[in-house]
């Protein structure tokens, strides 16, 4: 574990705590993609398979417990809850993702490291997880006004990759024969997706303007 | 021998 990996995580359990509270708190999910939201309890079922028959640390255990039982709860949340569901905007949030899906699983099956199921799905979380943020992406371009939660909850979200791909850096310069491409190459295309909400996030919080992405 | 992947990040 090293400092960058920690924050990481810490950034990415402080990002689904800001969603949570606020659809907890104000009982709305305006703003939020539900798609995301699905594709992201996706990626926590397909990557914590090995929950039970692989124990890292009680950290990991503690850690995969909470991301696979918060993004099923939000996803419980904006389905089924009344008033969290009316607030959902769907004729908004109409990104197909099986075309993220789909080449996900394919590619997962083409470049991995090893062709067992377990770590097919691994290999497809990882992938998932690059591209899931997209139907959030396409979304914010399409609401005129972004809360300032939902704006957090993104920025966190793709601050925490970029603390990973630090901390991939720093191991591989500390630990000797440390390589994974393919977790590196699906974080640094995760990270440039946020490229441009990065910049008009920055910029409307110098400028203390309300965030707007051009459509 | 392929990179060992042993899962132990998130």
């Amino acid at each position: 574990m090293n400092v960058f990996r920690l924050a990481g995580d810490m950034t990415h359990l402080s990002s689904i705590l800001v969603l949570l509270l606020k659809i907890h708190t104000i009982k709305s999910c305006a703003g939020i993609s539900l798609k995301t939201q699905e594709l992201y309890a996706l990626v926590f079922i397909t990557r914590y398979l090995d929950i039970f028959d692989r124990f890292t640390s009680i950290y990991n255990f503690l850690m995969k417990l909470i991301f696979l039982g918060s993004s099923l709860s939000i996803v419980w949340y904006m389905r089924r809850h009344k008033a969290v569901h009316r607030s959902y905007d769907k004729d908004q949030d109409t990104f197909r993702y099986q075309f993220i899906v789909l080449p996900c699983l394919l590619l997962a099956l083409v470049i991995n490291h090893k062709l067992t199921f377990k770590e097919v799905m691994w290999t497809f979380s990882l992938y998932l997880e690059a591209v899931a943020i997209l139907p959030q992406l396409v979304l914010l371009q399409r609401t005129r006004n972004i809360d300032n939660l939902t704006g957090q909850y993104v920025f966190l979200l793709g601050a925490y990759r970029a603390l990973y791909l630090l901390n991939w850096v720093y191991r591989y310069f500390t630990e000797p024969g440390f390589v994974r491409w393919i977790t590196w190459i699906a974080g640094l295309v995760q990270t440039l997706l946020y490229a441009d909400f990065f910049y008009y996030y920055i910029l409307s919080w110098k400028n203390n303007v309300k965030l707007e992405l051009p459509a | 021998q392929p990179e060992l992947n042993e899962h132990d990040e998130l």
